[in-house]
């Protein structure tokens, strides 16, 4: 679900 | 999550406790552009408008909420706590900052993932962290001898967005979708205006002398 979601970055 | 990111995170975080620690040891924030703390208070506000809205991980979420706690308790800081404040020198830091700002907005609503509310504000968040550096740099120009922890300071802030394009290069060879051009090429605008301070920060650590930036 981590790399699903757009803006996973800091 | 990969080792670079994981690594770029934690010398973001490092570079902000070595800022923390220089403020809170020395009570004071002589060398340090208060311009650039107020840059990064904004990015991280515009860029986690969503803290409340979208759950990533725990750490995503902690992370958050640390980045923006403390670049908020450092302008506090500088501008408020009574030693600290007597030591900020607002003749240096004399850098046009709002002009950063208002450039970084415009380019973001031209450019940007997509027209709404939050894809704006995190494009102008990356387009504004990519120059927030520059008060700080000319300070440390300007103000010529610069003490150990914000020359440390500096340099992981560098060396965070710079471990993070070797996670971006790590992320397009391996996720089959991954692309990330606004962050991608800001990030590497962002490490090359480090490029100058990093030759003259390996310098005085090669020479174990004083770092010391040409006016």
């Amino acid at each position: 679900a981590e790399d699903g979601k757009y803006h996973d970055e800091l | 999550m990969n080792i670079f990111r994981l690594a770029g995170d934690m010398t973001h975080l490092l570079s902000i406790l070595v800022l923390l620690l220089k403020i809170y040891a020395t009570k004071s924030c002589s060398g340090v552009s208060r311009k650039t703390q107020e840059l990064y208070a904004i990015v991280f506000l515009a860029r986690y408008l969503d803290l409340f809205t979208d759950f990533i991980s725990v750490y995503n979420t902690f992370m958050k909420i640390v980045f923006i706690a403390s670049s908020l308790a450092i302008v506090w800081c500088i501008r408020v706590h009574p030693m600290v404040k007597r030591s900020y020198d607002k003749d240096l830091d004399t850098f046009r900052h709002y002009l950063l700002v208002a450039a970084s907005f415009l380019l973001a609503l031209f450019l940007h993932e997509k027209f709404t509310f939050l894809e704006i504000f995190w494009a102008f968040s990356i387009y504004l962290e990519a120059v927030a550096i520059l008060p700080q740099l000319v300070l440390l120009q300007r103000s010529g001898n610069v003490d150990n922890l914000t020359g440390q300071y500096v340099f992981f802030l560098g060396a965070y967005r710079g471990l993070y394009i070797l996670n971006w290069i790590y992320r397009y060879l391996t996720e089959p979708r991954f692309t990330r051009w606004i962050a991608c090429v800001s990030g590497v605008v962002q490490t090359a205006l480090y490029a100058d301070f990093f030759y003259y920060y390996f310098i005085s650590w090669k020479n174990n002398s004083k770092l010391k930036l040409p006016a």
